[in-house]
């Protein structure tokens, strides 16, 4: 899911 | 990273800027909503805890130190260093009518329910509405210098460009976030009624005012 990824946007 | 990130990025950092220099090098920061500046710090503050989580690039980090830095920088200029010329009678905006609502829509709509996760969505939900309580300021006022405007400018521009990031990364990239993307388009929208009256007055070389 998508929490599971880095959050590259700032 | 695409050009429409990397502008957007940019101009958020330009409004930034704009903001310091116009606090530091006038001594006053009259004009400026401290309760914007405060929400800005708590929306950064919230969702920059992946620092000590993640490391993504040293662009990433750079950029998150910096927003953290500058927005807690800037309330400390407003509500300590160049208190005395913050003009806090026309900063009226009751912040926690955005407080508890975007709280809540966190705790509600959400990717997933973990505290990073619910901390990272209100910061989102936040962000979308911080500018309001400055919004109000001016329209209060009925006028705003013109390094107000231009840095309201460069502040909307940076999610209008991360619109069309968006756009990009769903076409080219298969990616979308569906609650940044409906809190940047609500984030842009605000913006519209001062995009119209900064391109047709303070770039014509006029004063922003508002028509009585």
């Amino acid at each position: 899911s998508l929490s599971d990824e880095p959050k590259d946007e700032l | 990273m695409n050009i429409f990130r990397l502008a957007g990025d940019l101009s958020h950092l330009a409004a930034i800027i704009i903001l310091l220099i116009k606090i530091w090098k006038t001594r006053s920061c009259a004009g400026i909503s401290g309760r914007s500046q405060v929400l800005f710090a708590i929306v950064f503050i919230t969702r920059y805890l992946d620092l000590f989580t993640n490391f993504i690039s040293a662009y990433n980090t750079a950029m998150k130190v910096f927003f953290l830095g500058s927005s807690i920088g800037t309330v400390y200029l407003m509500y300590l260093k160049f208190k005395a010329t913050y003009d806090h009678n026309h900063d009226t905006f009751r912040i926690e009518f955005l407080l508890l609502p975007t709280a809540l829509l966190s705790l509600v709509l959400n990717h997933e329910f973990s505290v990073m996760e619910i901390l990272w969505t209100f910061s989102i939900y936040l962000e979308s509405v911080a500018i309001l309580p400055q919004l109000f300021m001016v329209s209060k006022t009925g006028e705003a210098e013109s390094i107000t405007s231009h840095y309201l400018f460069a502040l909307g521009s940076y999610r209008g460009l991360y619109i069309l990031n968006w756009i990009y990364r769903y076409y080219f990239e298969g990616f979308y976030d569906i609650i940044a993307i409906v809190a940047g388009c609500v984030q842009t929208i605000l913006y519209c009624d001062f995009f119209y009256l900064y391109i047709t007055k303070v770039l014509k070389g006029k004063k922003l005012q508002l028509p009585a």
